[in-house]
């Protein structure tokens, strides 16, 4: 999903 | 992880550490935006509110935890240390930066990912940080001499976004994630405004010179 794919960077 | 954007963090961490100790250790200020400073602690907010919601891994707490930290005590230090806050450049850093917060937002509010609290201020932060070094880069060219821990400050914290545009160029063609354009032009822009600062700070390293901007 978009959330875990481009949330887990700073 | 890949080593761009480890390079990217260790860039963004090592900026504020010297900003910090440039801070403690000169007991002064001078030549530093409190406004921009002011502007990454709601980008770090405003970005970080998955702290408490979502553990991604170690590291990434703890280096949120550190960029909330650091960015809140270097506010706080131009703010009401009593000796570092008359260094101060009041006169100087006049940039209405509260003037670029609700065009942000709205930016956020109309342009996402997903209509979701979290992501709206993700996106926010996204819009936010890219133009919150604008107060600095003035400042830059207002203040006549930059010291060189300022100079090595705003070079690493340029650099950082910059290494963090090879990390999503290689993401997207070796893990095939997907076309982030919002993180994508946030960083192109945030970038492109450091193009110049980046051409005469390589220039005065190159001809070892002390680092002037034009007025």
């Amino acid at each position: 999903s978009s959330d875990s794919e481009s949330h887990d960077e700073l | 992880m890949n080593i761009f954007r480890l390079a990217g963090d260790m860039s963004h961490l090592l900026s504020v550490i010297l900003l910090l100790l440039k801070i403690r250790t000169t007991k002064s200020c001078a030549g530093i935006s409190l406004k921009t400073q002011e502007l990454y602690v709601v980008v770090f907010l405003a970005r970080y509110l998955n702290l408490f919601t979502r553990y991604y891994s170690f590291y990434n707490t703890v280096m949120k935890l550190v960029f909330i930290a650091t960015s809140v005590c270097i506010v706080w230090y131009m703010r009401f240390h009593k000796v570092v806050k008359q260094t101060y450049n009041k006169d100087l850093d006049t940039f209405r930066h509260y003037v670029v917060i609700p065009p942000c937002f709205l930016l956020a509010l109309l342009v996402h990912h997903e209509f979701t609290v979290m992501e709206v201020l993700w996106t926010f932060s996204l819009y936010l940080e890219a133009v919150a070094i604008l107060p600095q880069l003035i400042l830059l060219q207002r203040t006549r001499n930059i010291d060189n821990l300022t100079g090595n400050y705003i070079f690493l914290l340029g650099a950082y976004r910059a290494l963090y545009l090879l990390n999503w160029i290689y993401r997207f063609f070796m893990e095939k994630a997907q076309a982030r354009w919002i993180s994508w032009i946030s960083g192109l822009v945030q970038t492109a405004l450091y193009a110049d600062f980046f051409y005469y700070y390589i220039k005065s390293w190159k001809n070892n010179e002390k680092l002037k901007l034009p007025a």
